[in-house]
């Protein structure tokens, strides 16, 4: 039996806000350790990894494995419902045909009660490897969800271009072009400020500004990101939990 | 532009 209970339903309802636009059907794997998801889009360009760990939760249990089958759209909905402040409680039994959530009001003595029919979904479970990365940069998820959110707004595409202290964010479009550069910064007082790079090896990669904009509906979740790229490699985009993580591997545009 | 499948086949390449 599955039981696991938020002290606030806003995390899980920042992770699926943050998933739903780019994956419709997942499969919640939930161990002893906590809830793992994976899922790829429809295009197969972005692919979704998630870890709430049980120390994500204030109680958590689960006692055999088992799989949600969930469809996040309906997810989102029920998901919705509870207040951001109400305490989320996760239920399911060892076969189940349903997720029960329930959400209790912490000052008042409100319950509400729903139950979300599962579903079959056929999906692989790649096992995803450490990944060896030229360039690691830490900055706030705030700046660079402005900067995906601008940059879209003249191309379809975003060029990242790494150097020794700096994050060059260009955008070439039809009417004009734009860039955002970023350079290494340390804010002792507000480390979450702070942008840091680590770099082997320049970078220079294009991604679309599409997924981009998908990813950073995350952005609540962390106040820092994390970017990794390497040279024909997925890039990883994560966001950390209070224990765990949300992680997007996208694919890089190549040249014609 | 996009390889398609590109994603699925790296980490499928093992």
């Amino acid at each position: 039996m599955l039981e696991g209970k938020f002290d606030e339903a806003s995390l899980l309802k920042k992770v699926i806000d943050a998933m739903k636009d780019s994956v419709k059907l997942c499969n919640f794997n939930c161990t002893e350790n906590g809830i793992s998801v994976q899922a790829i889009d429809d295009s197969r360009v972005l692919l979704i990894s998630l870890l709430i760990e049980a120390g994500s939760f204030e109680d958590y249990r689960c006692d055999r494995n088992i799989v949600l089958g969930l469809e996040m759209e309906s997810l989102n909905k029920i998901i919705k419902n509870g207040n951001a402040s109400d305490m989320l409680t996760l239920v399911a039994e060892d076969s189940p045909d349903a997720l029960n959530l329930i959400f209790e009001d912490k000052r008042r003595d409100r319950i509400a009660e729903y139950s979300l029919k599962l579903m079959d979904i056929d999906q692989d479970f790649l096992k995803i490897e450490d990944m060896k990365f030229d360039a690691v940069v830490n900055m706030p998820s705030a700046e660079f969800a402005k900067i995906c959110r601008d940059m879209k707004t003249l191309s379809e595409s975003l060029q990242i271009i790494i150097t020794k202290d700096s994050v060059k964010f260009n955008s070439e479009g039809d009417f004009g072009s734009g860039s955002v550069v970023i350079k290494s910064f340390t804010d002792l007082e507000k480390t979450e400020e702070s942008v840091r790079i680590t770099l082997e090896k320049p970078i220079n990669l294009t991604f679309g500004a599409k997924y981009l904009n998908d990813i950073i509906k995350s952005t609540p979740l962390a106040s820092q990101v994390t970017i990794k790229l390497c040279d024909k490699q997925p890039a990883l985009f994560e966001y950390q939990l209070p224990s765990g993580y949300l992680r997007f591997y996208l694919a890089p545009k190549f040249e014609d | 532009k996009y390889v398609q499948n590109w994603l699925w086949r790296y980490f499928h390449r093992d």
